[in-house]
């Protein structure tokens, strides 16, 4: 099964 | 004072029925040399990118750099009485607070003059490094779209594969399991041609739901452009005269 990531886990914010 | 002449102002139609179901309400950033927007998704899933280059306007003019909160689902409302020849203004004085958007005929027979008013939003913006990717493809938007609406029937999960020689559109449902392949080939049927770029082998699980969405962008451009590296999102890239709208979005990762 797989589950959503979502894009903070990736991106930092500025 | 900020005005932008758009001669055709279709194009600003596609673009923002492309965001409209991604994103409702986006900081609109006006700079000398650009209009842009950086947006994601309520669900922080996915991202929009938008950048459209000054310098491919008829006219532009942006005294000093501003931020436009629009309501993306109001413009697309006052967008829609646009008619598809129609040329488009955009015009916001300095500290606005309202986008005035004017429509004309082609013939100047008639025009239409609307004022949105603006918001003030509290916007999350993510640096976004510039990398090298794994693996890009490169194909026809249309032949994209079309696999993605097709192999969403089966489920809502899209694995995808890219090699050096091919990639590999798989998916695994309840009915059962199925995947298209499609080889790197220089064919002159644009919706045949496939370019790869493939430097490591790359397998990764996208949402489906999420792909439909941004392939509405396949109005705006014949190719798509995806890029791809092991555990980071992926990027679709839909360039057009006026700039470039690029998604990205988050794999889907094993529990």
């Amino acid at each position: 099964a797989t589950i959503q990531n979502i894009l903070p886990s990736y991106f930092s914010s500025t | 004072m900020f005005e932008a002449l758009l001669g055709n102002g279709l194009i600003l139609k596609k673009i923002i029925e492309s965001i409209k179901e991604l994103v409702t309400e986006v900081n609109f950033e006006v700079t000398s040399e650009a209009i842009s927007l950086q947006a994601m998704d309520a669900s922080h899933v996915a991202l929009v990118v938008l950048v459209l280059r000054a310098s491919e306007f008829e006219e532009y003019r942006c005294d000093r750099p501003q931020t436009l909160g629009v309501s993306i689902t109001n413009l697309a409302k006052l967008l829609k009485i646009a008619g598809n020849d129609d040329s488009i203004i955009l015009r916001a004085e300095d500290e606005a607070h309202v986008l005035t958007l004017v429509f004309t005929g082609k013939n100047n027979e008639k025009m239409c003059e609307f004022n949105l008013n603006l918001l003030t939003l509290d916007s999350e913006h993510l640096g976004i490094p510039e990398q090298e990717y794994s693996a890009e493809v490169t194909m026809s938007s249309s032949e994209f779209s079309r696999i993605c609406r097709e192999l969403t029937q089966v489920t809502d999960t899209l694995n995808l594969s890219v090699d050096k020689e091919s990639v590999k559109f798989a998916v695994s449902g309840d009915i059962g399991t199925g995947s298209i392949t499609m080889k790197a080939n220089n064919s002159d049927k644009s919706e045949e041609k496939l370019i790869l770029n493939v430097s490591d082998t790359v397998s990764m699980a996208f949402a489906l739901r999420y792909l439909n969405l941004f392939n509405k962008a396949s109005s705006l451009s014949d190719e798509v452009v995806l890029s791809l590296s092991p555990e980071v999102p992926v990027v679709l890239k839909f360039a057009f005269d006026l700039g470039e709208l690029k998604y990205f979005l988050a794999p889907k990762i094993a529990e």
